[in-house]
């Protein structure tokens, strides 16, 4: 038996309007420790990873470990049917091929519920290694969104350099080139409004704007981006979804032909 | 510029 309960559903919601974009279907790993994901997009030039701990939920039980392979596309039929404050229930029995999820509103008034059918999907687990990064950089969501959004106007690819100055975003294209630098500025009272740079040594890396654009779709389940690079290693960026686990997205760096 | 592939970084579990 598996029972997970979030009273808000709208984290859910939010973590698949993240990955829909990148992933047409995926499997869910239950087991007592959480939820895990981890997936290819179909080009199988970026990873999905995402971790809700079990701690995180408002009641979890998986008695037994289980893989729900879900078409993403339905699961966001289902999620389209709740509202935005209701809490969230779902359901599947061990050997199920169907999961449940039930909505209950905030006053307890409407109940509704859904059944939706799993899928067997052949799933290749990656092995993720450690890794010593150049730089991790932190900086506000809605800022690292705005940057890849504008720069994407500019080219395919955004570089981006990180050295003790601080971070820059370039990109070039027909129409010319696109450049925003962003320095550390610490502020205390907002955390959420800082960018914060851990420097080893400088580094330089230039991604596709197509999915560091997906990548921010992500942008409202948390304040704050993480961005990790090194040399040669694919890029790690990632949202911590408050109280309950993070959700990382890894890019490949293009490389020289 | 070329667009490896993610899992030319990690391995296969």
């Amino acid at each position: 038996m598996f029972e997970a309960r979030l009273v808000n559903s709208s984290t859910f919601r939010k973590v698949l309007d993240a990955i829909k974009d990148l992933l047409n279907e995926a499997s869910f790993d239950c087991s007592e420790n959480g939820i895990q994901l981890q997936a290819m997009d179909s080009s199988h030039v970026s990873l999905v990873s995402l971790n809700l701990k079990s701690d995180g939920f408002d009641k979890f039980r998986c008695d037994r470990n289980l893989t729900m392979g879900m078409n993403l596309t339905s699961l966001g039929k289902v999620f389209k049917c709740s509202g935005a404050d209701d809490t969230v229930t779902m359901k599947a029995q061990d050997y199920a091929d169907t999961v449940t999820f039930m909505f209950e509103s905030k006053k307890q008034d409407k109940i509704s519920d859904y059944e939706m059918k799993l899928m067997n999907l052949d799933q290749e687990h990656l092995g993720i290694p450690d890794t010593e990064f150049s730089c991790i950089i932190k900086m506000p969501s809605i800022e690292f969104a705005r940057i890849i959004r504008d720069l994407s106007q500019f080219g395919e690819s955004i570089v981006i350099s990180c050295t003790k100055e601080g971070v820059k975003f370039s990109a070039q294209g027909d129409i010319g080139t696109g450049n925003v630098k962003l320095a550390q500025t610490h502020n205390f009272d907002k955390e959420e409004e800082s960018v914060t740079i851990d420097l080893q040594e400088p580094v330089a890396l230039t991604f596709a704007c197509q999915y560091l654009n997906s990548f921010t779709k992500a942008t409202p389940l948390s304040n704050q981006v993480k961005l990790s690079m090194c040399e040669n290693v694919p890029l790690v960026v990632e949202y911590q979804i408050p109280e309950l686990g993070h959700l990382r997205f890894y890019l490949a760096p293009k490389i020289e032909e | 510029m070329a667009q490896p592939s993610i899992a030319r970084y990690f391995n296969n579990r």
